[in-house]
C-alpha cells in the first residue's frame, strides 16, 4: 500500500 | 498512469482551452463566474506548491504548471483585459462561504497535519465546490452560452473519469485516498443537474435554458 500522503495525481 | 486518468487529464485541458479560446475570440467573459475561476486559481495555488517539493513524473510537472499559468490567465484576461464585459450583477455567489468551511475541515480531516498536507487537503476540498459560483451565475441568468456549456461539460467529465481512475487504482494497485475520492463524489454529483441539461437540450442543438 502507498503512503496516502503521497500525491501522484493532478 | 491508466487510461481513465489520462483521459480526465485530456478532459480538464480541454475545458480550460475551451473557456480561454472562449473569452479570447468573442473578447468578453460574459457569463463567466470570475469567482469560480478565483477559486480554481487558489485550488491549483495550494495544491501545486509541491512542485518545489515532489517531482513524481515530467508529465505531472508540465501539467501542474500548465493549470497554473492557464487559470492565471483566466483570472487576467476577466478582471484585468476584458474587465468591462465582466457579468459582476450576476456574478453574486459569496465565496467566503466556500473558502471558510473547506479550511476549517481541511484543518480537522487530513492525512498528516503538516503544512503542505493541509494546503493539499483544502485545495481538494475546495475544488469539489469552486464551481458553485458558476452554477449559481447560470441559474441566476436562466441560460449558458453553448460553448459555456462545452466547458462546463469538459471539466465535470475531469473529475467524473477520475472516479473512474480511482476505482481501477483501487482494483489493480490496492491504491486509495478518501479524501480524494470523497471529494471526487461530491464535486461529480454537483455537475448531475447540469451534465441531464446538457444531454437532454445542448446536444440536441438547443440552449442551455433552465425552465422558469
Amino acid at each position: 500500500d502507498k503512503d496516502q500522503s503521497e500525491h501522484d495525481e493532478l | 498512469m491508466n487510461i481513465f486518468r489520462f483521459a480526465g487529464d485530456l478532459s480538464h485541458v480541454f475545458a480550460i482551452i475551451i473557456l480561454l479560446l472562449k473569452i479570447w475570440k468573442t473578447r468578453s467573459c460574459a457569463g463567466i463566474s470570475g469567482k469560480s475561476q478565483i477559486l480554481f486559481a487558489v485550488v491549483y495555488l495550494t495544491r501545486y506548491l509541491d512542485l518545489f517539493t515532489t517531482y513524481v513524473s515530467l508529465y505531472n510537472s508540465v501539467m501542474k504548471v500548465l493549470f497554473l499559468a492557464t487559470s492565471g490567465a483566466t483570472v487576467y484576461l476577466m478582471y484585468v483585459k476584458f474587465k468591462a464585459t465582466y457579468d459582476h450583477n450576476h456574478d453574486s455567489f459569496r465565496i467566503e462561504f466556500l473558502l471558510v468551511p473547506c479550511a476549517l475541515l481541511a484543518l480537522v480531516i487530513n492525512h498528516e497535519f503538516t503544512v503542505m498536507e493541509v494546503l493539499w487537503t483544502f485545495s481538494i476540498y475546495l475544488e469539489s465546490v469552486a464551481i458553485l459560483p458558476q452554477l449559481f451565475l447560470v441559474s441566476r441568468t436562466g441560460e449558458a452560452e453553448s460553448i459555456t456549456s462545452h466547458y462546463l461539460f469538459a471539466l465535470g467529465s475531469y473529475r467524473a473519469l477520475y472516479l473512474l481512475n480511482w476505482v481501477y487504482r483501487y482494483m489493480v494497485e490496492s491504491h486509495y485516498d478518501l479524501i480524494a475520492i470523497f471529494a471526487g463524489v461530491v464535486q461529480t454529483v454537483l455537475y448531475c443537474d447540469f451534465f441531464y441539461l446538457y444531454i437532454t437540450k445542448v446536444l440536441k442543438g438547443k440552449k442551455l435554458q433552465l425552465p422558469a
